[in-house]
């Protein structure tokens, strides 16, 4: 699920 | 995480740091909108749910509770300690016709129809435009921004624009990328340029700066 990673972000 | 992240999330702390101590050092929030701060407050508050929900380091934890932390502070110092001093008549941009088709477009366009995923959407895009009252307000009055409150906003720019330069690396290194996160993002920077050239132009040649109308 790709776009899920960028909620590691701030 | 990669050295653009990690620097962009410095200068991103880095921006919330100068515009508290500009106002706690000069008693003042003279020149500070408060709607733009008000809509970075809802930004965090919207995006940072997942700290109830996620676990991703410490380092993202801690980083959440003190954007929240320092953010609602800001927003306090404005409309409560130094009220005397905030400039409410020069901040008169229309709050609304920001955060309505924000709101919106994120529920019509996002990842996932669900309670955190389009609130997460919605700080992605408001966060896109929340600086606008501030750099409204700037080139309205036609009057000087100070200096620090430039710095306040170059810190700020600086922390997307490498973010974009994270999103780069991390499609060509992880292999994926944020379709969302990347549009917006960049929205957002391009609202910076104009005033990115003013900056280096002006501020850095030790003179004050105007945004023109």
């Amino acid at each position: 699920d790709v776009h899920h990673n960028v909620k590691d972000e701030l | 995480m990669n050295i653009f992240r990690l620097v962009g999330d410095l200068s991103h702390l880095a921006a919330l740091i100068i515009l508290l101590l500009k106002i706690w050092k000069s008693r003042s929030c003279a020149g500070v909108s408060g709607k733009s701060q008000i809509m970075f407050a809802m930004v965090y508050m919207t995006r940072y749910l997942d700290l109830f929900t996620t676990f991703v380091s410490v380092y993202n934890s801690v980083m959440k509770v003190v954007f929240l932390l320092f953010s609602f502070v800001t927003v306090y110092l404005i409309y409560f300690k130094f009220k005397a001093t905030y400039d409410g008549n020069h901040d008169t941009f229309r709050v609304e016709f920001l955060v309505v088709p924000v709101a919106g477009l994120a529920v019509l366009v996002n990842h996932e129809f669900s309670f955190l995923e389009i609130l997460w959407t919605f700080s992605i895009y408001l966060e896109s435009v929340a600086i606008l009252p501030q750099l409204f307000m700037i080139s309205k009055t036609g009057c000087e921004a100070e200096t620090i409150t430039s710095h306040y906003l170059f810190a700020l720019g600086i922390y997307r624009a490498l973010y974009i330069a994270n999103w780069i690396f991390r499609y060509y290194m992880e292999g994926f990328f944020d379709f969302i996160a990347i549009v917006a993002g960049c929205v957002q920077t391009i609202l910076y340029c104009d005033f990115f050239y003013l900056y280096v132009t002006k501020v850095w040649k030790g003179k004050r700066l105007t945004i023109p109308a």
